[in-house]
């Protein structure tokens, strides 16, 4: 029986805020 | 005194907070380094409070219960520690009048 594998990405709220903190960090890293 | 105790309670919950978040953020290490560096970026008094402690322990509680959702928990906790950075707060309040 195949078990069933939970990805984070399957919560519109948890990928919307993987999203904008991902985008915080390459924003910090770009100005130095 | 009470200050010290909220304090040490605040730095244990961060902790805790911080292993979660390891623990469900491996393919990306860098946000947990990005919420370390806000809270060293913060004002120690903000730190050592009620609110830090009660957003902490709030965000802690749920992120345990919902793992799918940590990232959110994380954000939450950048977006509080960044209101209350200590640059930010000594341009709102400048020391010398």
């Amino acid at each position: 029986e195949p078990s069933q594998v939970v990805d984070d990405d399957d919560d519109p709220e948890n990928r919307i805020a993987k999203k904008m903190l991902l985008a915080q960090i390459k924003a910090n890293y770009s100005s130095g | 005194k009470e200050g010290h105790v909220l304090k040490v309670e605040n730095e244990k919950l961060f902790g805790e907070f911080l292993e979660h978040c390891m623990a469900h953020t491996k393919e990306h290490p860098e946000v947990v380094t990005f919420l370390q560096t806000k809270y060293s970026k913060a004002s120690p008094d903000f730190l050592m409070s009620v609110e830090f402690r009660n957003a902490l322990g709030r965000c802690l509680t749920r992120a345990q219960a919902s793992t799918t959702k940590t990232f959110v928990y994380i954000n939450e906790l950048c977006t509080l520690l960044k209101q209350h950075s200590a640059k930010r707060r000594a341009l709102i309040q400048p020391s010398s009048p």
